[in-house]
This record gives structure tokens, C-alpha cells and sequence, in this order.
């Protein structure tokens, strides 16, 4: 009796203290997520590293993101697929009804996740004038560059560098000043001798000759940063009529790219493996860079089939230099019409 | 998964003839959700 006592008494104890320190753990999360939601009303999230950070720069994300795909690309029963896609949507709020076959047609996850949608659920813009957004999802960031060594700001109290982003040869922040300088007659000439050996620098570089009207007006460059989450349309269209000149692509890490990672890690957009587009729309230069992440390793890109990204990663501690491909005819590239299909995020 | 967008467009130039320029500008605010073909700026 006295034993059975005890462990009456012993068992409520200890579930309360679990249930107590549990519901102590979440309020402390929920005080947190308040004071985040308050500071991104403010638009002051600030940068905060923390320990969790440090311990992902740690992990092997790379091949967890290859083993992730290896995964997801498993061939599902068919009676289990639209269990399995519709709790994937549930989960991350994704549309069924728009996409464009039946589920049991997708034959994995992976195959689901890369889904097209359904012809006319995502009309183009008609305005000539206008540029579209390439992707489904949310803005981060926009606005104007305004000078050299342009930065863009991950958060508050961290930026990156537009040419550590797109290349460490691209040098884009002073081809910008000189396009500008050169409307009042400045060193064009210099410009066009240093420039020669880059096939989108000659592009940037010359705008009187591509446009000699004195009424042009002054160009600007501008940045907009797209945040996709797991739910959202992963394929990635041309955001105006375009001629794709040449791509870089850096194989670097994969931390996740949630808001969480843009708060607490160091250059996440510039470590991250990536795919930069370069070219030349209307009214000037023009660059998208796709990041990966862990749970989207790998970028698929319809001009250039052969790509292979996210591959195991041999020298760990001196990573390569981005790899270049200029597309032929050389000045011209691929010619891409606005919300036309050109790369996708695929799984792992 | 992210995307960023970095392109030239027109920008104010004080000097300029106001019934002749055409000033890029966005349309889209922070944490706006966006879907592909809507316009971003124009």
C-alpha cells in the first residue's frame, strides 16, 4: 500500500513539472516570436547570431540536402499520393486547386514540389512598362542602390555586397557610376579599354553607343529580394523581355533560408550555392540569382539542361571559384519574353 | 529558397524635361506576397 502510495504521489509530480517546465518553454517561445513580430512592425529585425548558427556552419547540409532529395524523389504507391500531397499542403499552405494535373500523377514528392500550375492561374502583367515578379512568394527587401559597393541588407545591422552576390569580377557598382558619369561626359573611354575581356562589363559600359538620344534618362539599379517558402510555386520565370547573356555558378553552402537564418547567420545569401542569370533588358543590366537552401538544394535551369548543381562538395576548405558560362551568340544570349519558364528549385 | 532581382531603370534626373522622363518605381511593400506576373514596379 505505502508503495503504491508513493507512486501515485511520484507520477502527478513529475507529469506536472513537465507539463509546467513545457509550458514554460512555450510561452518563453511565444514572448519571442511577440518580440520578433513587434520589431518587423517596427522594420527593426535586427541581425542577432546565436549559438544555434554556429552549431549549423557545423553540420553537413549538403549531403543532408542530397540524402533530403534522394528521399523525396522515392516513387510513392499510387493510392498514397494524395494523402501524402495534400498533408504537404496543409502543412504549408499550398493551393491544390491550382495545380495542374491530378495528384496521383506525381509520381513523388519531389516530382510534386516542382509542380506547373494550371494554364491562366498566374496572368502576366500586360504593361509594357512594367517588371514582373519572377516567383511566388514574399518581398524581403526592395529599393535603389545608390553607391558604389552597393550593399543590400539581409537585416538591420547586416548588408551584403550586390557584387559579392552576382560575382567577384562582375564590379557592377562602378559600372553603374560610369554609365551615369558618362551622361555628363566621363571616362567612357577608359572604361571600355579595362572592360574588354568581360562579356557583360562590354554591355554596361557603352551606353552611348547603344542609345546616343541626349534625352535618356539616367539609370539607377535597383534590387528586390524574393523569399520562397516550402508551399509556394518553386519555378522561377523571366521577369521581362530579356536576353540572358552568360551564368555563374557558385557552389557554396546550404543553410536554410528562412526569416530565422536571415536574422542569425553571417552572409547567408552570399555563401549559399547559387545560380546568377546576367543579360541585358530595355533599360539596361540585368542579374537574378536563385539561392538554394538545405531543404532546396538544387537549381534547374531550362536554357542550360546540362547544369548540375548541388554536387558533393570536394574541397571543403578552398571552395572553387564560381563557374561561368556565356551563352552563344556571344553579346546576343538567350532571348527570354517576359513570364517565360526558365529555372526551377528542386528538392535536395 | 530565395530569389533576388537586380536590374538598371530609369531614375529622376533633376535637370530633365518632367514631361519627357520616366522614373522606375515599385509597387510592392515589405512582406507583401507576391505571385509570379504581378507587377513589382513599373
Amino acid at each position: 500500500n505505502s508503495s503504491s502510495q508513493g507512486n501515485t504521489l511520484l507520477l502527478p509530480g513529475a507529469t506536472v513539472a513537465t507539463i509546467v517546465m513545457l509550458g514554460l518553454l512555450h510561452a518563453r517561445r511565444l514572448y519571442d516570436d511577440q518580440k520578433i513580430e513587434d520589431a518587423r512592425e517596427k522594420g527593426i529585425l535586427e541581425f542577432q547570431p546565436d549559438v544555434k548558427a554556429t552549431f549549423m556552419r557545423l553540420l553537413p547540409l549538403r549531403s543532408i540536402s542530397r540524402f533530403w532529395g534522394t528521399l523525396t524523389n522515392v516513387e510513392l504507391p499510387m493510392w498514397l499520393r494524395p494523402s501524402v500531397y495534400k498533408g504537404w499542403a496543409r502543412a504549408f499552405h499550398s493551393n491544390l486547386e491550382e495545380v495542374a494535373l491530378p495528384l496521383e500523377e506525381y509520381a513523388s514528392l519531389r516530382e510534386f514540389f516542382v509542380r506547373r500550375l494550371k494554364e491562366g492561374t498566374r496572368p502576366i502583367d500586360p504593361d509594357p512598362c512594367c517588371l514582373i515578379s519572377p516567383v511566388d512568394g514574399t518581398v524581403l527587401q526592395f529599393g535603389e542602390l545608390k553607391e558604389v559597393g552597393a550593399m543590400i541588407e539581409q537585416v538591420k545591422g547586416f548588408s551584403y555586397s550586390v557584387s559579392s552576390l552576382l560575382g567577384a569580377s562582375s564590379l557592377l557598382p562602378m559600372n553603374v557610376v560610369d554609365d551615369n558619369t558618362n551622361q555628363d561626359g566621363g571616362q567612357e573611354g577608359s572604361m571600355d579599354d579595362t572592360n574588354q575581356k568581360s562579356w557583360w562589363r562590354v554591355s554596361l559600359a557603352s551606353p552611348k553607343v547603344r542609345d546616343p538620344a541626349p534625352a535618356r534618362p539616367m539609370k539607377g539599379l535597383f534590387y528586390c529580394v524574393i523569399y520562397l517558402s516550402p508551399g509556394d510555386y518553386h519555378r522561377i520565370h523571366s521577369p521581362a523581355d530579356w536576353n540572358v547573356l552568360g551564368r555563374r555558378h557558385f557552389s557554396g553552402r546550404l543553410f536554410p533560408m528562412n526569416e530565422r537564418a536571415t536574422r542569425t547567420i553571417r552572409n547567408l545569401y552570399v555563401e549559399n550555392e547559387r545560380v546568377v542569370l546576367e543579360g541585358k533588358w530595355q533599360e539596361g543590366f540585368m542579374a537574378m540569382a536563385a539561392v538554394g537552401a538545405t531543404n532546396i538544394g538544387s537549381i534547374e535551369l531550362f536554357i542550360e539542361p546540362t547544369l548540375r548543381t548541388n554536387r558533393p562538395w570536394k574541397k571543403l576548405l578552398h571552395p572553387e571559384p564560381p563557374e561561368e558560362q556565356v551563352y552563344e551568340p556571344r553579346g546576343t544570349g538567350v532571348l527570354l519574353k517576359k513570364g517565360d519558364e526558365l529555372a526551377a528549385f528542386n528538392m535536395g | 529558397s530565395t530569389v533576388v532581382l537586380v536590374f538598371q531603370a530609369p531614375i529622376s534626373q533633376p535637370s530633365a524635361d518632367k514631361s519627357t522622363s520616366a522614373e522606375f518605381s515599385f509597387c510592392i511593400k515589405k512582406r507583401d506576397r507576391v505571385r509570379m506576373g504581378e507587377a513589382l514596379g513599373r
